[in-house]
């Protein structure tokens, strides 16, 4: 489903420049369940934003569904993601003004569907917000609003769900209800899931752990146990 | 250095009212490291704005080194708060404007003293980011801003420390060295720390863990182990 070849990522220039990614090749097949781990500042995020389509490599191609992501278009890019990716951001990014439900209706009226009333609840109640929904970001606290950034990551049904240490600012019960929820996706439905994450515990529901070191591939772990 | 007496925070009014504390009593010694755990949503961020007189209770005392802070003005409080208290924000909060250093050194400057150029790097490098000074929090990974809300909070030295779960974001060896930090300033220099977290393994880090349910003291573990 996602395919990186040899992808770089440079930020900056000259003496300032820094290297997010050093070379990284990775394959994500789909209907799989992917841990991405590694060091703060070890180009966790950086990788995730390239295979979403969110930032363009300095090198190397990005392949999604067997789409070659540098031959699109800004706007290609745009419409392949709303149709077929979700991603939760590492700092949630929620819309301020929006309450929670409308922020998770969101990428269905970017997609250009109507948001039905039902759907927006369930994805909620899915994530322990039943009754939140009319709260804005900040009248809710940091794990509501992580929770809110998955609802709205989910309730497109997307091809491909990237999630950027989706359960960091969670305790651990609600954290397992998450991931629980994620694996089910991936075995029911199943979605293809890429998730970054620092906790081992979330890792083990993953089928397979990619270890990231100053912004090269470093190893994998096949069938992780905590 | 802290104490809490049967503190009430409800949020909104009417229907729409949230109980997010609901008679909260925590004392908290000088020279202390408490953590707080508790489920998302328990109260617990809530529970630290209230303690460091960044928000007023519904009702209850909070007493900070013996200063009852409801008799205290708001230009009182903000004075208080400068003197004596570091807080590290669960979404980090830095001015997107200013690099790391300048961020660093803003308690310091906002306490009407000048900020030397030495004590600002040796608190980033204490945290890892020697080097990174002049970047900007938008030019820094998810940990790397983290830990400069860590650094920031530590560099007037204040008698107590609060942290809304400092180690969210940060991998488990760089998470260790901040830890180490922070208890080395409680054992060597007398600091206070009240830490909010929801990792096992920082919170064996203090001296004591109470627990917070549905904005209720929940039980306490003293000498936690992981
Ligand atoms: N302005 C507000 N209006 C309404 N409810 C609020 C507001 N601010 C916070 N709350 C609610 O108060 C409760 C406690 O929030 P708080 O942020 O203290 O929880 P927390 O324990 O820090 O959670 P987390 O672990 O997810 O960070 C939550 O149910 C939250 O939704
Ligand atoms: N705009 C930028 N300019 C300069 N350096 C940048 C920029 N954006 C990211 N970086 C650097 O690229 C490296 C990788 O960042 P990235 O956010 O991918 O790390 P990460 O693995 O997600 O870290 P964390 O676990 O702390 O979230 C870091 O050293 C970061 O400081
Ligand atoms: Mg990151
Ligand atoms: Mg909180």
């Amino acid at each position: 489903a996602v395919a990186l070849r040899d992808v770089r990522k440079v930020y900056g220039r000259r003496a300032a420049a820094v290297t997010a990614l050093d070379g990284v090749t990775l394959d994500i097949d789909r209907g799989t369940f992917v841990a991405v781990m590694g060091p703060s500042g070890s180009g966790k995020s950086t990788l995730l934003q390239c295979a979403a389509g969110l930032d363009r490599p300095s090198a190397g191609e990005v392949f999604l569904d067997g789409v070659d992501l540098r031959r699109l278009s800004e706007n290609e890019l745009t419409m392949l993601r709303r149709e077929r990716i979700g991603f939760v951001f590492q700092s949630f990014n929620l819309v301020p003004a929006l309450s929670a439900e409308l922020n998770v209706a969101l990428p269905l009226r970017l997609a250009g569907r109507r948001p039905r009333r039902r759907e927006v609840r369930d994805v909620l109640a899915a994530v322990g917000l039943a009754g939140r929904g009319r709260h804005r970001p900040a009248e809710l606290s940091g794990g509501q609003q992580q929770r809110v950034a998955i609802a709205r990551a989910l309730v497109t049904r997307p091809a491909v769900l990237f999630a950027d240490e989706p359960t960091g600012a969670l305790d651990t019960r609600t954290g397992r209800d998450v991931l629980t929820l994620l694996r089910e996706l991936v075995d029911v439905d199943g979605q293809t899931i890429v998730m970054v994450t620092h906790d081992p515990v979330a890792a083990s529901y993953a089928d397979r752990v990619a270890f990231l070191v100053d912004g090269r591939a470093a190893g994998e772990l096949l069938d992780p146990d905590p």
